[in-house]
């Protein structure tokens, strides 16, 4: 564990809670991309079905279910929960995430570290995180306006990300050369994903002006 | 194996 791993988990754990502190506090889910969500509980599953068979840590083991947990409880609260369903912009999250699914699991066939049930889910988990982003940004794009807490909780994934490669390159260092090229390139889109919403974030924060994204 | 040691990231 180092600083860069560690602090990528807690701005990872903290953009759910922002999240979910959004719905829960405000008993809304306006702006908020229910297939997005949808798609993080299905990367969760995918990627932590090791949780009852390998123990790597305790902290390892409590992280993993808090992510899936958190990502259930707010794909539960968007379909089920009788106020909070009632404000989710279902003609505006129009992404057709299945796509997203089916391209995931294609490159997960094709580029895996071994051609095993358990690595090829661990790849289409990899990847899928990559562009899970996707339906929320461009419903932020629809609407427009930028709520500060959808805002605040799309910054913080971004953040992660970018931990999470700065983890990478100091293991890369420290950890014997082992090139890890999926985590890596995967993880490069994502961030790249997030690059323009931190530039409109960052100008909106500068100009002290409300966050507007181009149509 | 370099995988493995990939797994032991969130």
């Amino acid at each position: 564990m180092n600083a860069f791993r560690f602090l990528g988990d807690m701005t990872h754990l903290f953009s759910v809670l922002v999240l979910l502190l959004k719905i829960y506090a405000t008993k809304s889910c306006s702006g908020v991309s229910r297939k997005t969500q949808e798609l993080y509980m299905v990367v969760f599953v995918a990627r932590y079905m090791d949780l009852f068979t390998d123990y790597i840590s305790l902290y390892n083991s409590v992280m993993k279910v808090v992510f899936i947990t958190s990502s259930a409880a707010i794909v539960w609260c968007m379909r089920r929960h009788p106020q909070v369903r009632r404000t989710y912009d279902r003609d505006q999250d129009t992404f057709r995430h299945v796509v997203l699914v089916a391209a995931s699991f294609v490159l997960a066939l094709i580029f895996n570290e071994r051609f095993t049930f358990r690595e090829i889910c661990w790849a289409f988990s990899i990847y899928l995180e990559a562009v899970a982003i996707l339906p929320q940004l461009v419903l932020l794009q629809r609407s427009r306006n930028v709520d500060n807490l959808t805002g605040q909780y799309v910054l913080f994934l971004g953040a992660y990300r970018a931990f999470y490669i700065l983890n990478w390159i100091y293991r890369y260092f420290t950890e014997g050369h082992t090139s890890r090229w999926i985590p890596w390139i995967a993880g490069l889109v994502q961030t790249a994903l997030y690059a323009d919403f931190f530039y409109y974030y960052f100008l909106s924060w500068k100009n002290n002006v409300k966050l507007e994204l181009p149509a | 194996a370099a995988s493995d040691n990939a797994k032991d990231e969130l």
